[in-house]
């Protein structure tokens, strides 16, 4: 307010607005860093696709309110074979909450695209961290698919680990069934579809772990 | 609460509008656009100490100690947050990943004198 008006509070001389302004500004960060637990802002490196982070938005509408006390995290596969668009593909996640935090739903989103009729048997299996190449990674679940488009499969939150580095690498493999219900032998004809707007991510919740939940998990 | 205005000089609660865009921010913080960051402010005279700016109760209380023990009480009372809600953002970490999350008492609904 004016330059002669007193802080109603302690009496001293009022701010100038542009100062109360900055001022201001400036305890906003803090104060929002402080509420995410967060020493700086992050820097994103590598943003995801704005179409996949539409999606992604849509999904986590806020307003519909977030588990008491958690996170809801939403993280885009990097496939890291070549060919992108198979079913044998291996998708790597980057999460280092996981370290920190106890993970009590997942589920991994799979666009797939119109395919020959016939039902999709898919297997996920996850390379467990530390577990030297060449050895089969952990079979994580197993869905059968018979539409193309998203497909929300569950994945047991228990199985999920981190790499120490906060990597998380899911393998596919899928075939399709015979009339029998055997799979086909061969290679994959499906197709995933891993482009920028259908690219596969995985929808977690989280929560801290509480204190001395350590204790009961170590013993 | 009163909401401040200028000449408000009683404990009130100034209402400000921070938008992301101005800290810089819209780039990682993809949901609210914006949040308010509003704040007591305000004198608290002995009559007003322990009037939570919501409820009657508590400052009669308050009041009626104070008549009874010491008409001109040594310590000051002040205006503080006495009502706070969460608030819920959407936002990038280091990895790429989006993260919902609730940050606790983050807006302030309503002030009071202490």
């Amino acid at each position: 307010e004016g330059a002669g008006s007193a802080c109603p509070s302690c009496g001293g001389p009022a701010l100038a607005l542009q100062a109360e302004r900055a001022l201001v500004l400036e305890l906003a960060k803090q104060q929002i860093l402080k509420g995410l637990h967060l020493t700086s802002r992050p820097r994103i490196t590598h943003p995801p696709p704005q179409a996949a982070l539409s999606r992604a938005v849509l999904r986590l509408q806020p307003g519909t309110v977030a588990p008491r006390k958690g996170e809801e995290v939403i993280s885009f596969a990097t496939t890291t074979d070549s060919s992108t668009s198979t079913c044998s593909s291996m998708l790597t996640f980057q999460l280092s909450t996981l370290q920190s935090h106890h993970l009590y739903h997942a589920r991994l989103w799979l666009h797939v695209l119109p395919t020959p009729p016939g039902t999709l048997h898919l297997r996920i299996f996850q390379r467990s961290p530390g577990r030297r190449h060449g050895r089969l990674p952990a079979l994580l679940a197993e869905h059968q698919i018979n539409a193309p488009g998203w497909h929300a499969l569950i994945l047991p939150s228990g199985g999920l680990r981190g790499e120490e580095s906060g990597t998380v690498k899911l393998q596919l493999d899928c075939r399709p069934l015979k009339d029998n219900g055997t799979a086909a032998a061969g290679p994959p004809r499906q197709r995933l579809d891993t482009a920028a707007y259908h690219r596969p991510f995985l929808e977690l919740k989280i929560r801290p772990y509480e204190p001395g939940a350590g204790r009961t998990r170590r013993r | 609460t009163p909401i401040c205005e200028p000449e408000t000089l009683l404990c009130c609660r100034r209402d400000y509008y921070v938008d992301f865009q101005e800290l810089g921010w819209r780039d990682w913080i993809l949901q609210p656009e914006g949040y308010q960051l509003n704040y007591c402010s305000g004198q608290c005279p002995p009559h007003l100490a322990g009037s939570p700016g919501i409820a009657a109760s508590f400052h009669s209380t308050v009041f009626n100690l104070l008549k009874a023990n010491n008409p001109s009480p040594a310590g000051t009372s002040c205006c503080v947050p006495t009502a706070r809600r969460p608030l819920s953002l959407l936002y990038l970490d280091g990895n790429g990943n989006v993260v919902k999350t609730d940050v606790p008492d983050m807006v302030v609904e309503a002030c009071g004198c202490s």
